[in-house]
């Protein structure tokens, strides 16, 4: 028809057919507010959007949808992509296995870990085919870390296996797995100290505690509130000992937890859990899609 | 030439993202930079100085007079004057989110106090999370010193009264009351907080936020001070005095925490933390903050 013609000549002459550096601007610059807003690491964000935009303009803009808002659609799209299609789950061996699933979870001092420990505890002993745990107390320096994780386990009903403060964390791990497997527990779950990278002797120690008891899954515990430092402290963490996946904590604050977003870029790896409070109860899986409505607010 | 607009909007894009990237959260680098756009719009250009160097300049001084107190954050001087006039104990409360360090700086508050001749009583005031009180006993233990505790369970305000009261029977100078981690938003804990400061009216209440903090820290200290407002039942509520900015030391240079706390409080940082040792506790250097984040 006619008028349909004319719409169509004034589309092509707004340059509204495809998507145009101009013509997204504004919502790039939406997008990129949004983003820091939500604290993801601002060089994160620049290459988002670099690579966002490299791959959208000149694509064809929908009917009835405008440039911006396509952009934006495109800007989630991408982000849901990079946070991982689906929930990924927590490493469990073969029933048949000969030692035990251990799982060894590491991160900057009050990210959550201890809470965190138990947290998994219960979530292993609920599933479906439930899991038979032991809790691991290898943070011998803060004081009373083993008191605290023994008073989460009595609350769940699970052991934890402690040595004290006067013994290295690395041995106390390893007599944890040969009591895990003389008791025929399944799954270690082992609680350690918060350390930073730059701690060349705490990182020496994570390693050798990674060497002693060869983990199934070394998860990086980050606390969603964490800033422009995320980028940063993830990948040190990885290189130092390669993690396999990360818990994201205190997602129940308002934080929008673009630390996420930088945990999963700079590692690859995938984030497997939120904690949602402080009780042992409150830990959900991670879906990725709804962290990106999230981030992106 | 006199700087306009057109020559300063690059350079303040370019220094609002280096604040950024620092991790002042963005609405406060945003205000920031545009003040100091208004302060040098129209002035005239030095002969040999760039228009970067002059915002650079300005911007600065803004950041310097941001972060420098406006009267002393020396507490010792206010325990001498509320001991010796009111022949009571100094009370100060530490309140802040899960973990950023509450406990450990409450320690490390007591070591320093304790340097400087004080006799102090720590008040377990945090009566939910597994071994708080275990952690405060062992502290108490490295630092000889007593503890008022009544285990888990108890009303943490009606602690803290008997602490206090505790404290005034065997004459101490300060009592350190250490609280629960809470989340802002939490009504019925933000609730609790309120009752155990209108209960026991502190001489200081520390809000407690760690350096690593992202742009969360601007809604942290609005809602905590818009909690202590809103649920004190009384004409003068007590609000936050100071800020104690911790794990400084796990930042590198991205210390713009900082800048995002006292902005919005208009409350200094009366203590860094620069570690896990009663060792690790400093007076934060205007200077040294301000050089890092411009560099
Ligand atoms: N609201 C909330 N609080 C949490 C969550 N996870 C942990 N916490 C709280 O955060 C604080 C720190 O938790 P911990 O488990 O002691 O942290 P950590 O990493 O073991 O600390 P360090 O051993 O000192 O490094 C505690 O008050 C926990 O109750 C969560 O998902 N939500
Ligand atoms: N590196 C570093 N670690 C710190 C600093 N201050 C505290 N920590 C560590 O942070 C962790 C949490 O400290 P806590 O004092 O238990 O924190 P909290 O705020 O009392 O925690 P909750 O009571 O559970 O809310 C511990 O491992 C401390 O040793 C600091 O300045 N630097
Ligand atoms: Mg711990
Ligand atoms: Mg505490």
């Amino acid at each position: 028809s006619l008028a349909g013609q004319m719409s169509e000549t004034m589309r092509k002459l707004q340059g509204s057919d495809k998507l145009t550096e101009k013509n997204v601007e504004s919502s790039v610059k939406e997008v990129r507010r949004a983003l820091l807003d939500a604290d993801v690491n601002l060089k994160v964000v620049n290459s988002l959007i670099k690579d966002v935009k490299a791959r959208a303009l000149g694509e064809k803009v929908l009917e009835g949808v405008k440039p911006g808002q396509q952009f934006i659609k495109i800007i989630y799209d991408e982000l849901a992509r990079i946070m991982g299609s689906e929930a990924t789950p927590l490493a469990r061996k073969d029933a048949s296995a000969e030692s035990p699933t251990v799982i060894l979870l590491a991160g900057l001092q009050g990210a959550g870990k201890t809470t965190a420990a138990a947290k998994l505890a219960l979530y292993c002993k609920s599933e479906a085919k439930p899991r038979r745990v032991l809790l691991c107390a290898c943070d011998v320096y803060r004081p009373a870390a083993i008191e605290q994780l023994k008073t989460l386990g009595a609350s769940i009903d699970t052991e934890v296996f402690a040595m004290g403060t006067d013994v290295e964390p690395e041995r106390i791990a390893r007599e944890a797995i040969s009591y895990a497997k003389k008791n025929k527990f399944d799954t270690v779950i082992v609680d350690t100290a918060g350390r930073q990278v730059i701690d060349t002797k705490l990182m020496a120690e994570l390693k050798r505690v990674k060497n002693s008891v060869t983990p199934d899954e070394i998860l990086l515990v980050v606390d969603a509130m964490t800033g422009q430092e995320a980028a940063n402290l993830t990948r040190a963490f990885n290189d130092a000992v390669g993690i396999t996946g990360a818990i994201l904590t205190k997602l129940d604050g308002d934080t929008r937890g673009g630390a996420a977003l930088s945990v999963k870029q700079v590692s690859g790896r995938p984030i497997k859990f939120v904690g949602v409070g402080e009780k042992v109860e409150k830990l959900e899986p991670f879906y990725p899609e709804r962290m990106a409505s999230r981030i992106l607010g | 030439s006199s700087l306009s607009k057109e020559d300063l909007e690059p350079v303040l894009q370019q220094f609002k993202t280096t604040l950024i990237g620092k991790n002042v959260a963005q609405n406060i680098a945003e205000k920031i930079v545009q003040s100091v756009g208004a302060s040098v719009e129209g002035k005239r250009l030095e002969s040999m100085k760039s228009v970067k160097s002059a915002v650079r300049e300005a911007l600065h001084d803004a950041l310097t007079r941001l972060l420098t107190p406006k009267q002393s954050t020396e507490v010792l001087a206010d325990i001498e004057k509320v001991n010796a006039i009111e022949r009571r104990p100094f009370v100060i409360v530490v309140c802040g989110v899960n973990g950023v360090g509450k406990s450990t700086s409450l320690a490390k508050t007591c070591f320093y106090l304790q340097k400087h001749g004080k006799k102090v009583l720590i008040a377990a005031c945090d009566t939910f999370r597994a071994g708080a009180v275990e952690q405060l006993k062992t502290h108490a233990a490295c630092l000889n010193v007593e503890l008022y505790h009544q285990g888990y369970g108890k009303d943490a305000a009606t602690v803290a009264k008997e602490a206090v009261r505790r404290g005034t029977e065997i004459g101490v100078d300060v009592v350190l009351v250490d609280t629960a981690g809470r989340m802002q938003h939490n009504e019925p804990l933000m609730r609790a907080l309120a009752k155990l400061v209108s209960v026991n009216q502190p001489d200081r209440i520390f809000f407690v936020g760690e350096a690593l903090v992202g742009n969360d820290a601007v809604d942290q200290l609005s809602s905590f001070n818009k909690a202590l407002m809103d649920f004190q039942k009384v004409p003068n509520p007590r609000l936050i005095d100071g800020i104690i900015l911790t794990k400084f030391d796990t930042i590198d240079d991205k210390v713009g925490a900082a800048v995002s706390m006292v902005y919005t409080t208009g409350q200094p940082i009366v203590f860094v933390g620069v570690g896990q040792t009663y060792y690790d506790l400093r007076k934060v250097s205007t200077s040294v903050l301000v050089n890092a984040l411009l560099r």
